[in-house]
Parts: structure tokens; C-alpha cells; sequence
């Protein structure tokens, strides 16, 4: 080994940036990234969660050529990767990817450089192990093609034995899986979309209000009756379609109605749900024991709440219900005093809101009937070119919902909404291609 | 000094990107000894488990053509701490006085 390790053992992740144009899709991507952590959490009691925002353990990146770090790839075949070892201090936890490489999964042995393989021995130096000699070993500096299927594949002994000098051992008992959280979906179900819809009767996204949107792991989604909408990180609609909010967080009741707000715990990365008078706590796609339990545990009223998002900003979290907010102190467990309160950091905000949302910089969404106001992260004042579509900006939709002379004005400022050429373009990712034959 | 043969000078540069080689001194210029080379095309094919020729044979060329991660096989040799008796017989040195 380098003779570093991490310190500590629950251990963050991300992927920050993809390579354009590349055959595999970035859920693929995400997931290998995911199944290629486990393969070293199988082995050493290391705890891995994917997070959204920038401040991740291990930040993977697809990048090309100079990229500044004193280590520039240098195209197709060569250099295909590299990763900083935990005591790099100014890189640790850096794992770059040659963008410029073909990369595959489940393709032939000699097409393209198989990125579950060359992701596990990447992880293996972000987490202390240096290159081996060993033949065999993952940690091998050469490429030496795909190492079988994700699913099955287990560290050698040597490696295991490596990695374990650094961290000790994990026991599993033989029903136990390691613990990388994710929300992803399974390896074996990736070419397919997301949960099986019935019929048509689901929402039309471009013409629905939303009951909920968050942000989970960095990416986002907006709930509409008993169905939601997923966007990647770079607010790619991963579907046009709409999936069952039961079938995906198993342990809601199958019968629920909708949601009136979700949110991500910053302090464990627990997931929270709140309907009606009840709230339930994920832990990724999977409900703890002992819920639901009644909203008014976090002192709220027993109706229940209008919307609820945690702020970075402060690590507080809002709760909001008809026109009034609570602020949570997650870390102490109780609601800040003098709150509830109709005056928010954030001003004018539309009420009562639908759901409130924060941008991975601090920025805020309001979210109300069919359009959306921008908060500035430094200001906390909506911002000028707002409210606009939310069907239009986040959901893929390109009709203009509003003809230009009929444009609302702002309930809040008296502004009539103007194009905003820095708004987001969100483009579908509709295929996942494995091979070129089947893409 | 017999310096590598010009075509040898993606092997040497190849060797010191992996750390086989120590990096050239940017003041003097001071190119690798062939015998730093062969030394170091020795490892390099230790640690790569092929046969240990010295030289820059098929097998060799082969590997060194081959898709890999960008950090060095050998890492910079980081200063050994000291051990306590080696620690003290230094400030004993330094204590002592000049003549």
C-alpha cells in the first residue's frame, strides 16, 4: 500500500463529470461506479454513499488530455486512468478516467477498456493500494481486459488481503451485503426503464403542478400523485415516463395518493417522506423499521406540510404549511425557536408553496402550480427572469406554455417572465447501449 | 557517459513516467546512464513478471504498449523516520563541538 488510508470508514462518492458521446450512459456509468465500490467494501468494513453537491470523498471524473493535475491522458489506448492515493493532500480521493477511451461493459475482451475493470483497481489506489506484481491482482497496472460480470466479481486474495492490512476485515455473514448506498437500480435490470407503468393513467408531465420535488444523491425528483419523474445529475430526464413512487421506495403504502414532501437528511443521508399526518425514513430505497410515525414528532402540525427541503447553507432544514415555516435543527434534533413564521430568509416566496428546493450551490426553487422562482444563493431575492415553466425547464417539455403576450405577471415582483438563456436544457436520455451491436 | 540510443527515448521517458527511473535534472541536463536504463528495463520486467533481458525485447516493447493507469509502479521513496537511538546519535552529533 501507499501507507495512507482514510481515516474514517463511511466513505462519499460521486460522479462529477461524464464523457460526451461515450456508448455507455451515464446511469450505466453511475452504477458500474457503484457495483465497483462494493467489490472493496466486500472486503474491508468500508461504508460507501453517493452524494450529490461538491464536496464527495471520491469524486470521479471523465477527463481528456491536460486536465491539470500534472497528469495528462493522452488519448485512445496509453494512460486510461489514474486515482490519488487518501494522503495526496491537495487530490485525494480524485479518480479520473481518459475521456477519450472507448469505454465498455459486458463488450469482447479486445473492444474498448471494460470500465468496471479498470474502476475497481482505480478505487483500490483512492483508497491506499499501490500497483502489484502479482499477475493476477486487480491492483496490475496493465489493462488486462473485462474481469467478468460486477455482480459476481470478488477481490483476489492477495488484494483482499492488501486492502484489509489498511482497513481490517469486514465479517459478512453469508446473507449480508456490504453497505454503498445508492439509488440505483439493479445491474441486471439497466437496459430496461425504470419501473413497469400500467396503461396511460399516469400524470402528463408537461401539463401537471408538482406535490414534492428533491434532490436525493445530487440528482432530483418531482413526485405527482402516486408517480415521479427522475433527472440525473446534469437534470437529464432519465424517463419520459413517469414510475410508481411505491415501486421504487419499497415500504410506502402501495395504495399512497401522492406525497407532500421529501428530503434528504443531510447528517446520515436518510430519506424522509411526509404524507398527510405521517412520515416515513428511508435508508436508499428501503423504509426503516418502525415508521410511519405522526409529523408532529418534528413539532409540526398534525395536517401535515406543504413542502420541506434541507438548506446546505445552514444544514437546517424548512418546513413549510400554508404560509408559515419551520426551521429543524437536524444535529439537535428539535425545531429552532421562534419559528413557525411567515417571514422567510427567502423573499417573496409564493404561498402557499407547492415544494421548495435547494441547487447544489445554495441557490432555492420555489415551486407553485406550473412554474418555479429562482432564489439567489447570496441575496436570497428572486431572481428577475422568473417565475418560469417548470414542465418547460426541468421536464422536458418544448412547447412554450405560455404565449408571449399572455405571460403572467410575477405574483410576487410585477415582472412579466423573460427567456433566461443561462436556464437549464434538459435533454432525455432515452436508450442505454451495451455493445455496439446492440446499440 | 554512454547516454541511450535516441530511439530508446520513449523507453526511458516511458521509465521514469512509471518510476523505474529517477526524473532527469532540469539545471544540469544530465541525461540517464544506459546502465541506469538497463537497471531499470530489469525491474520494470521483474515487476511485470516477464522475462528479466535487461533489454528492450518484443516482450518488453509489447508491455510497455500496453493500456495502463497513469500512476508509477515504483513511488518516490518518502524519507524513513528515525528510529529513537539514530535520532539521539544525531543530536549528539550536532551538540558536539568543532575543533
Amino acid at each position: 500500500s501507499a501507507g495512507l488510508a482514510w481515516t474514517k470508514r463511511n466513505i462519499s462518492w460521486r460522479v462529477k463529470t461524464y464523457p460526451r458521446g461515450a456508448r455507455l450512459s451515464r446511469e450505466t456509468m453511475r452504477v458500474l461506479m457503484y457495483y465497483a465500490l462494493r467489490v472493496w467494501g466486500e472486503a474491508a468494513p468500508l461504508t460507501f454513499h453517493e452524494v450529490g453537491g461538491h464536496s464527495a470523498d471520491i469524486s470521479v471524473e471523465f477527463l481528456r488530455q491536460e486536465h491539470g493535475d500534472g497528469s495528462p491522458f493522452d488519448g485512445p489506448g496509453g494512460m486510461v486512468a489514474h486515482a490519488f492515493f487518501p494522503g495526496d493532500p491537495q487530490r485525494a480521493g480524485n479518480v479520473h478516467f481518459d475521456s477519450e477511451e472507448d469505454w465498455t461493459f459486458r463488450a469482447p475482451d479486445d473492444d474498448g477498456m471494460d470500465l468496471f475493470a479498470v474502476a475497481v483497481h482505480e478505487f483500490g489506489h483512492s483508497l491506499g493500494l499501490t500497483h502489484s506484481p502479482s499477475k493476477r491482482s486487480i491492483m496490475r497496472p496493465y489493462y488486462q481486459g473485462p474481469v467478468g460480470d460486477p455482480l459476481q466479481y470478488q477481490l483476489l486474495a492477495d488484494d483482499r488481503l492488501d486492502i484489509q492490512r489498511l482497513y481490517g476485515s469486514r465479517a459478512l455473514h453469508s446473507t449480508e451485503r456490504p453497505e454503498v448506498s445508492t439509488l440505483l437500480p439493479a445491474l441486471s435490470a439497466l437496459p430496461r426503464d425504470f419501473p413497469a407503468l400500467r396503461s396511460a393513467d399516469h400524470p402528463d408531465r408537461c401539463s401537471s403542478s408538482i406535490d414534492a420535488v428533491t434532490q436525493i444523491r445530487g440528482e432530483t425528483f418531482f413526485f405527482k400523485g402516486p408517480y415521479f419523474w427522475r433527472l440525473t445529475q446534469g437534470r437529464h430526464l432519465t424517463s419520459l415516463r413517469p414510475a410508481l413512487i411505491a415501486g421504487f421506495w419499497r415500504g410506502l403504502p402501495s395504495h399512497l395518493d401522492k406525497v407532500d414532501a421529501v428530503y434528504e437528511r443531510p447528517t446520515d443521508y436518510r430519506i424522509l417522506f411526509f404524507s398527510g399526518p405521517l412520515y416515513w425514513v428511508f435508508k436508499d430505497n428501503s423504509v426503516e423499521e418502525g415508521y410511519p410515525r405522526p409529523v408532529t414528532d418534528f413539532g409540526l402540525p398534525r395536517t401535515g406540510v406543504d413542502g420541506a427541503f434541507s438548506w446546505p447553507h445552514d444544514q437546517k432544514t424548512y418546513f413549510f404549511k400554508d404560509g408559515l415555516h419551520w426551521r429543524y435543527d437536524e444535529a439537535a434534533g428539535h425545531m429552532d425557536k421562534g419559528f413557525p413564521t411567515h417571514d422567510t430568509p427567502w423573499g417573496p416566496m409564493p404561498s402557499p408553496v407547492d415544494d421548495v428546493l435547494s441547487g447544489n450551490n445554495g441557490e432555492v426553487y420555489a415551486f407553485k402550480g406550473r412554474q418555479y422562482w429562482k432564489f439567489d444563493q447570496h441575496s436570497l431575492k428572486p431572481e428577475g427572469s422568473y417565475p418560469r415553466s417548470i414542465a418547460k425547464d426541468w421536464l422536458d417539455c418544448t412547447e412554450e406554455p405560455y404565449p408571449p403576450s399572455s405571460a403572467p405577471t410575477s405574483p410576487m415582483t410585477g415582472a412579466r417572465p423573460q427567456p433566461d438563456v443561462r436556464a437549464p436544457l434538459p435533454e432525455a436520455e432515452h436508450c442505454v447501449c451495451y455493445s455496439t451491436s446492440t446499440c | 557517459v554512454p547516454t541511450p540510443a535516441d530511439e530508446s527515448g520513449e523507453l526511458v521517458d516511458w521509465l521514469m513516467q512509471y518510476g523505474y527511473l529517477p526524473p532527469t535534472d532540469p539545471v544540469t541536463g544530465q541525461l540517464q546512464t544506459w546502465e541506469a536504463v538497463t537497471s531499470a528495463i530489469l525491474t520494470m520486467q521483474q515487476f511485470a513478471g516477464i522475462a528479466e533481458t535487461g533489454i528492450l525485447d518484443d516482450a518488453t516493447l509489447a508491455l510497455i504498449q500496453m493500456p495502463r493507469c497513469s500512476l508509477p509502479d515504483i513511488l518516490p521513496s518518502r524519507p524513513a523516520k528515525l528510529s529513537t537511538g539514530q535520532h539521539e546519535k544525531r543530536q549528539q552529533r550536532k551538540s558536539r563541538g568543532r575543533r
